[in-house]
């Protein structure tokens, strides 16, 4: 880690943090959501206390802008630069800002939050079955209003549970209109408009009247993108317009033609050529969480790390499971400390949603409610209770066709179906209550199905919830000076390779006892593999030797054919 | 078999990313970031050469330290990223 040049920091521990706008690509309360979040990320390892103030001047204002927003550091377009902030201190120091020609979500592509329906205002869920057809987006399909809606299940036909979508046609933001809905048309400088508009404005941002006549009633908002509207560009907030015409060829969807970039882009006029409107399509967006959590990281003093799966690594990369590494709580407790005692209540986001009488916007006879009142879920990161925080598991082996991940007491599992979800942490002792805390080893026989522990210079035997155990290893045939097995491969016929320090045994589990002609040494049998692996296991028909954090693959011609990282490539975090 | 797409590329109106050069990408890249930054050492002003500031930009990313602007630079050098320098100015 590095911090800046003097240690800039605050002085004080009780940060104020103040929201001075919003994006339209998303619900107020997402964003609300995301930077505490991303605040609650530092809490949780240093005395800092964040609170939200909603006006007046705050340690860090945040604020979204696109390129020349009113600082020396214009932002440049869609990607390359996301975000900066600065560091601690009075005026524009400890302030982030935010790039809106990027297309913030969290990270997964569009995160549309209802408001009323039946739902409670819970997110669209994508894609989703109505009448029969698969829908990605909102649509207007079964309305006669013209109002974006969608399911909030994967099946409206059987669930029925629905809400509204981000639409300027249901509310606006910002502005000073309390986030009435657009009225159309509208009067503004004696033109008439039928749709939002960026006229009027230097920012880009699209705005509406929210009376007939801005002129008299000086009324407006901004208006929320829809899921389905291009992203920056010189459309903003528009659909796409299919099939668009491009030098004179036409096109029934996105295209990256005429840029050298490879970005997709769309026309949001049936003919480019002659209208020049266009923006890029939505994509996956950037996760405001994790840009936000690194910004703050600077807001408090921390500079770039150079360490890839840090935090404050200077580059983008989306983490579905988050935690923080431990370069950034060094850094961070290098400025602060680390925190001590329970974590104080986190900061809630604005809780007021404008009514909206359903009678006026809403024809479908489905139930109506209004939106609830949203509270920040912030959950404890528990270090230790993530697989992917753990930096060197016990054991690591297969049990009933799921790879098992042993750690102090706990065990994680991957499933080999589920696109190789891991579910976890379990207590051990809630399965196999005879066992100890730590398991050096484990395996399953092929041919009983009975479950092998090894602990120390003892082993357990589990068929089923029957246990026999704890033996000594010294039954099995092996010598009395080993400390523990660290290491166990099935070899099919009952046979089960078992490693401890530079040797390997050959156990048959039949007879249990240790062929003749072993121990042998593991490098010589396994060419090409650390001596003093910690773990060696099999899966999916490769023998894995664990060092530190990394994984050597051997194949069945015992050809090393991969190294890596447990984190990334066994547990996919 | 189609023959091979001839591309033309746009300037599109009010797009802020430009048709530029992998070298001038490079630069812009070593200059915003803190890598090509001027020196003032007693009024004497000095750029770091970009060869240089090139292996400076790869130790960072954890690339091969080269000081040639290869591929795996240029792509790192297109990604997504935050706009605090790297190099403190």
């Amino acid at each position: 880690y590095q911090t800046f040049e003097g240690d800039l920091k605050w002085d004080h521990n009780d940060i104020t943090y103040r929201i001075i706008n919003y994006s339209p690509d998303m619900e107020s309360s997402l964003i609300d959501d995301a930077f505490a979040r991303a605040f609650k990320v530092w809490r949780d390892v240093t005395p800092l206390t964040f609170t939200r103030l909603f006006e007046g001047t705050a340690d860090i204002m945040i604020s979204f802008g696109k390129a020349d927003h009113g600082d020396p550091y214009p932002f440049d377009g869609k990607d390359g630069l996301l975000a900066h902030a600065y560091p601690p201190g009075e005026g524009v120091q400890g302030d982030a800002h935010f790039d809106d020609d990027e297309y913030w979500t969290l990270g997964k592509g569009p995160a549309v939050k209802t408001r009323y329906g039946n739902a409670d205002g819970a997110m669209c869920h994508f894609p989703f079955n109505f009448e029969g057809k698969s829908y990605t987006t909102c649509t207007t399909d079964g309305r006669s209003d013209n109002l974006p809606w969608c399911a909030t299940t994967a099946d409206f036909d059987k669930d029925k549970k629905y809400g509204f979508c981000p639409s300027e046609l249901l509310y606006t933001f910002g502005g000073n209109a309390d986030g009435a809905k657009c009225v159309f048309p509208f009067i503004f400088l004696g033109k008439e408009y039928d749709s939002c508009t960026t006229d009027g404005r230097s920012d880009e941002y699209r705005w509406c009247a929210t009376t007939d006549n801005f002129d008299k009633d000086i009324k407006y908002g901004f208006c929320p993108s829809r899921d389905t509207a291009v992203i920056g560009g010189n459309s903003e907030g528009e659909p796409c317009h299919f099939p668009f015409v491009f030098l004179g060829e036409t096109y029934d969807a996105c295209t990256s033609e005429g840029r050298g970039d490879g970005k997709l882009w769309c026309s949001t006029t049936d003919n480019y050529d002659d209208d020049k409107k266009w923006g890029f399509c939505p994509d996956k967006g950037y996760s405001l969480f994790l840009v936000a959590a690194h910004e703050f990281g600077h807001a408090l003093g921390l500079d770039h790390s150079n360490i890839r799966d840090a935090l404050m690594y200077p580059m983008y990369s989306y983490v579905e499971k988050f935690s923080l590494h431990k370069d950034d709580i060094e850094g961070i407790q290098f400025l602060y400390g680390s925190g001590t005692g329970p974590g104080p209540t986190p900061p809630q986001p604005e809780t007021t949603t404008p009514y909206i009488d359903p009678e006026e916007t809403v024809t479908t006879k489905e139930p109506q409610t209004t939106v609830p009142t949203t509270t920040t879920t912030t959950r404890p990161v528990d270090p230790t209770k993530d697989a992917c925080n753990v930096a060197e598991f016990d054991a690591i082996t297969m049990i009933e066709g799921e790879l098992h991940f042993f750690k102090a007491g706990l065990y994680w599992k991957k499933s080999s179906r589920n696109a190789g979800v891991v579910s976890g942490p379990f207590p051990i002792s809630e399965r196999w209550p005879a066992l100890p805390a730590v398991i050096d080893t484990a395996f399953e026989d092929l041919l009983t199905k009975k479950l092998y522990f090894f602990s120390g210079t003892r082993f357990w035997v589990y068929t089923g919830k029957s246990v026999l155990g704890p033996r000594s290893i010294e039954k099995l045939g092996l010598p009395n000076n080993i400390q523990k097995i660290e290491g166990a491969v099935q070899r099919g016929n009952g046979k089960v390779l078992l490693f401890s320090g530079e040797n390997v045994w050959r156990l048959n589990v039949k007879d249990q006892n240790i062929d003749q002609g072993y121990p042998r040494f593991t490098d010589v049998m396994f060419g090409g593999v650390p001596n003093d692996s910690h773990d060696v296991f099999l899966y999916k028909g490769h023998i894995y030797f664990c060092r530190d954090r990394f994984y050597w693959r051997m194949n069945s011609r015992k050809q090393i054919d991969r190294v890596g990282y447990v984190k990334y490539d066994v547990l996919n975090c | 078999w189609s023959h091979p797409l001839k591309s033309t590329f746009v300037t599109f109106p009010s797009d802020l990313v430009r048709n530029i050069s992998d070298s001038q990408l490079a630069e812009n890249y070593l200059k915003k970031f803190g890598y090509l930054q001027t020196e003032h050492r007693s009024g004497f002003q000095s750029m770091v050469s970009t060869n240089k500031a090139l292996k400076r930009m790869q130790r960072q990313m954890g690339l091969e330290e080269t000081g040639v602007l290869d591929k795996a630079t240029l792509d790192v050098m297109k990604q997504p990223r935050c706009g605090v320098p790297d190099v403190a100015n």
